[in-house]
């Protein structure tokens, strides 16, 4: 298994933090 | 995937079969039936249609119902895998089916790229990486200068863009997520492993006797 390659963050890297993106609340009803 | 030696599996009229949900799928058929009944909470929750439509999609997901979000939008596009506009239950199982820890890389590749591609177009093209990185910043309150966004946009390019064609491919992604696995990381929610016992809430007595292996 690889690391992330050694560069200055990416920009999907960013975008993947966006709690938009997180689904978890589906399972707080 | 879900293992299965019953007779009896329930049935849900309007809706896909929990034994073929789950045969195509990571989830048992115990698991399917608790999402059904997460299903049904989250489909009523606005029109009791028994569809989820896009408010009680951002209704059950951020407890607001007017949360517009370009993430938000987009995800509920991939999940609405028929294109009608509302999520079924079928749609529903197998698109957070992706989302399981034991869904395969390949599966999880596939719908970041298309999460990403947001104007379908088969390239994840840089106006769409900045858009969304803009979109992540004023969510988060962030601030960058917009040569600092730039460089970030040259950086990734660089690095995912082998071909040097200001777009990233298919091919070019799934290449770029291997050497950058945390891309991954929000297509699994470790929980999915264990459903049943995780969310009690919505899990009912199942009609239905299964054996893991």
């Amino acid at each position: 298994k690889g690391s992330d390659s050694p560069t200055i963050i990416n920009a999907f890297q960013l975008i993947g933090m966006s709690s938009f993106l997180d689904l978890s609340g589906f399972f707080e009803q | 995937m879900g293992c299965l030696h019953s007779t009896a599996a329930r049935e849900y009229p309007g809706h896909e079969n929990p034994v073929k949900l789950a045969s195509e799928t990571a989830f048992s058929v115990s698991e399917v039936e608790a999402l059904y009944e997460l299903f049904k909470s989250i489909s009523c929750s606005v029109v009791d249609d028994g569809l989820i439509n896009k408010e009680e999609f951002q209704l059950a997901l951020f407890k607001n119902r007017k949360k517009e979000n370009l993430f938000a939008n987009r995800i509920f596009d991939l999940f609405d895998v028929k294109r009608k506009g509302v999520i079924d239950f079928g749609d529903f199982v197998r698109s957070l089916n992706v989302f399981h820890p034991n869904a395969s890389l390949e599966e999880k590749t596939d719908f970041t790229f298309r999460l990403y591609d947001m104007d379908c177009t088969g390239y994840i093209e840089r106006q769409e990486v900045k858009q969304m990185l803009i979109a992540l910043l004023c969510e988060s309150e962030m601030k960058l200068a917009d040569d600092t966004i730039e460089v970030i946009l040259d950086q990734t390019f660089e690095d995912a863009d082998v071909d040097g064609d200001g777009k990233i491919g298919k091919t070019e992604w799934s290449d770029f997520v291997i050497k950058n696995p945390s891309l991954l990381k929000i297509m699994t929610l470790p929980y999915l492993r264990d459903i049943t016992t995780t969310f009690p809430s919505f899990v009912f007595n199942s009609e239905v006797d299964e054996i893991a292996t």
